[in-house]
């Protein structure tokens, strides 16, 4: 059975995106089968994949609409053992029409449910909101990683972000647990990134990732090549702390 | 009167609310008269100024709930010639709320109508979506400054984004016009800024804006001691940049 993980912060800009292509890579090279899920309008994910998101037959948009069976949207990516269901920009339309149709907040744990034994990680990406969007991944998700940039405002959203998932454990699904934050951008050059770090493990009880992500210019630029880090620049500081996080996912998720 | 201008990107943390906080703040300084208003449910804005977003008698939240005048809403701040409407969070709730309520995209538009003509700039910040409070925003602007981060990523969302703007002026504001694109966080140690600028002007007709803004670290630690850059580090490349852009800015509009 696999895990299904959300990756979620409605702060934009946090690493939701990079962390998502990069921890679903890792993981796959670990010999995990995984399915990467881009539940971005922005349909980041998809292009940070080399894959062209107006081109596509079937996208995760038609499974929300119950047109599409999930098997029938994924497709391979450059990695072995690691599969993507793309999204298209139409699916911005979803969080308007799902307001209105039934069952709207599980929409994406029904159309993901007769997947769940062919991989053992799902890895959901989604926008910089608590909209609908992200309520059909909280859902869907057994646990939740929490991409946190090293910067200032980083900390308020982090507020806001624990009372929806206290609510969405109230109300839609009792067995949501963080199973981490994730610190990202790390820039050592300035002291405010181990301020925010500090504030950070004095604040928040729970689970913070022994992995650092460190700000990175590869990271910025794997995208571009349509690449994952860990083929783009495998050597990197960016892919070393990826892979790191990967096995620390593991260690937590994986039981031997 | 007023010119309103909303600085606006659905995709996350490009420099809204460093561009909102900053060009407001060195028009400020060339003696116009400017408001600046918080209508981000992150309440970056308001924190970047140094205020407690929890402990405010009157929000913007108020004031869309028609329970408030705009001015009992307004506060100063510590530049002369710039006041604030800050938010709170539970402005998050107002996407949901609004929904149902009549004039719905218009709530703005009617509330700082009042105080038109007590300045020379109102500049409003939002969030990173494309929902009812971005769309409350756009009806109310006359113009807007988008943003756009100089890594890959940027120049999609910004297609969305034309076309949203597109069905506002059509059904909603049809004075509505782009005052200009902003390239923002370029970081000349990558080809990536290059590329993508240079990618920008070949398929983006409209203005871009001659400043483009530094990926400057002392932009990054300003919100934590609760100023604008032109108080925090007035001789950094930040400053320097967000002032010749509020230069810019005056020129396009202020008719002298
Ligand atoms: N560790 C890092 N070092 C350097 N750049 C990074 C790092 N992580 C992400 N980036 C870059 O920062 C930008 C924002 O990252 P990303 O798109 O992953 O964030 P996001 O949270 O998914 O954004 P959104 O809120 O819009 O979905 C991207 O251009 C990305 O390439
Ligand atoms: N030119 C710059 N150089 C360095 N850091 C910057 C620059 N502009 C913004 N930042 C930092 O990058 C982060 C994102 O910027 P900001 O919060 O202004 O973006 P935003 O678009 O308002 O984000 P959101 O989508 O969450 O509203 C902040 O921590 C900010 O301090
Ligand atoms: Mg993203
Ligand atoms: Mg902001």
């Amino acid at each position: 059975m696999a895990n299904v993980i959300s990756i979620v912060n409605q702060k934009g800009g946090v690493g939701k995106t990079t962390t998502a292509i990069n921890l679903a890579a890792h993981l796959a090279l670990l010999g995990q089968k995984v399915l990467l899920l881009d539940l971005d309008p922005q349909t980041n994910c998809t292009m940070g994949l080399g894959v062209n998101h107006a081109a596509l037959p079937k996208t995760i948009y038609d499974c929300l609409r119950n047109e599409t069976e999930l098997s029938e949207a994924i497709m391979p990516t450059a990695i072995e053992g690691l599969s993507l269901v793309p999204a298209s920009i139409d699916l911005a339309g979803a969080e308007v029409e799902l307001v209105t149709a039934l069952a709207r907040e599980t929409r994406l744990k029904r159309a993901i449910e007769p997947e769940l034994d062919n991989y053992r990680f799902v890895i959901i990406d989604g926008p910089p909101s608590l909209g609908l969007l992200t309520v059909n991944s909280l859902t869907a998700a057994h646990s939740v990683i929490i991409p946190i940039q090293c910067e200032y405002y980083a900390l308020t959203g982090l507020t806001q972000l624990l009372h929806t998932l206290g609510l969405i454990r109230r109300s839609l699904n009792p067995e949501l647990d963080v199973l981490g934050v994730l610190l990202t951008m790390y820039d050592a050059r300035t002291k405010l990134s181990a301020q925010v770090s500090e504030e950070l493990r004095q604040h928040f009880r729970g689970h913070i990732f022994s992995t650092v992500i460190p700000r990175n210019i590869r990271l910025t630029e794997a995208p571009s090549h349509g690449q994952p880090i860990c083929l783009y620049a495998p050597d990197s500081r960016g892919a070393t702390a990826y892979s790191a996080l990967a096995e620390e996912v593991k260690q937590l998720l994986v039981k031997e």
